[in-house]
């Protein structure tokens, strides 16, 4: 018979830590606007 | 180990910004006719390393049309961008350009102009007046009738058409065109072209005199005509050619 093994949950304190609040970083480009978008 | 590739350049980089403006400044200092772009967005930038120090550069740019007519000596900083609801017209724009020592250089740039699509405008704006083609017969007719009036006002030099800026119409409350054109003085007062008009000619270059006018004439319900001209005085290596004659 096969059996599913059983894989731990990983634990939350595992995952890599992401700082409270965690922004990613704007994509590099477009950059910003200076007036408005047409 | 080799050394990682620089990370690429965002688009709001310090250094990005530094090529965008030369790019800008090339763009306007080349062109010659209509008016002054102003720098509105940094869609793409790539840089292409050619060795030490030496990086092609290609820039995507997103201008928006200023109110700074091209021959005017206002530096672009000064120059307002044209509102969204006064038909604001965008630039698009590929500039290539080289990076030694530091140095910027622009190799090639290609632009492609266009105004901003009516529906947006009266979408926002539903009583905007829009844009109208610079060959409509009304803005002809107020271009002609505005100039004219200046010249039979003036105490000063007899003023020629270079070319029109651009042009809208009002169709109501009020039926109105208003019109913006590029004029320069010629060796004649306004006196002395009423009486041989074919005499007035353009000053040479060395001592040309550019000016821009604004006007705006009423048909209806009643009539009313306003122009404004005024000249930017000699600009030594500024010079115009006629629509057409145009360098790449």
């Amino acid at each position: 018979p096969v059996a599913k093994r059983a894989v731990a949950e990983v634990a939350q304190h595992d995952k890599v830590p992401r700082p409270v609040g965690f922004v990613p970083p704007p994509p590099p480009c477009p950059g910003k606007i200076h007036h408005f978008k047409i | 180990v080799p050394a990682a590739p620089p990370a690429p350049l965002g688009c709001d980089d310090p250094e990005s910004e530094a090529a965008a403006a030369v790019a800008v400044n090339y763009i306007n200092g080349h062109s010659q006719h209509g008016y002054k772009f102003a720098l509105n967005r940094i869609e793409n930038i790539r840089v292409l390393p050619q060795g030490l120090n030496n990086d092609i550069i290609f820039l995507e740019l997103d201008l928006l049309e200023t109110t700074c007519h091209i021959l005017s000596p206002t530096p672009l900083a000064n120059c307002t961008v044209r509102s969204f609801t006064e038909h604001a017209v965008e630039g698009d724009c590929d500039v290539k350009l080289q990076r030694v020592d530091g140095i910027l250089s622009v190799l090639a740039s290609k632009c492609h102009s266009h105004a901003d699509s009516s529906e947006d405008v009266l979408q926002l704006c539903p009583d905007c007046p829009l844009l109208a083609s610079l060959n409509n017969t009304e803005v002809l007719t107020a271009v002609t009738t505005s100039l004219n009036e200046h010249n039979s006002k003036t105490a000063d030099a007899y003023l020629r058409l270079l070319e029109i800026g651009r042009a809208k119409i009002q169709h109501h409350p009020t039926h109105a065109v208003s019109v913006e054109f590029a004029v320069a003085a010629t060796n004649c007062s306004a006196e002395v072209a009423k009486v041989n008009v074919e005499a007035c000619q353009l000053l040479p270059e060395d001592q040309s005199n550019f000016g821009f006018c604004t006007a705006t004439m009423v048909t209806h319900p009643s009539q009313d005509l306003r122009v404004d001209c005024q000249l930017y005085g000699h600009q030594p290596g500024v010079t115009y050619s006629q629509p057409g004659q145009d360098t790449s």
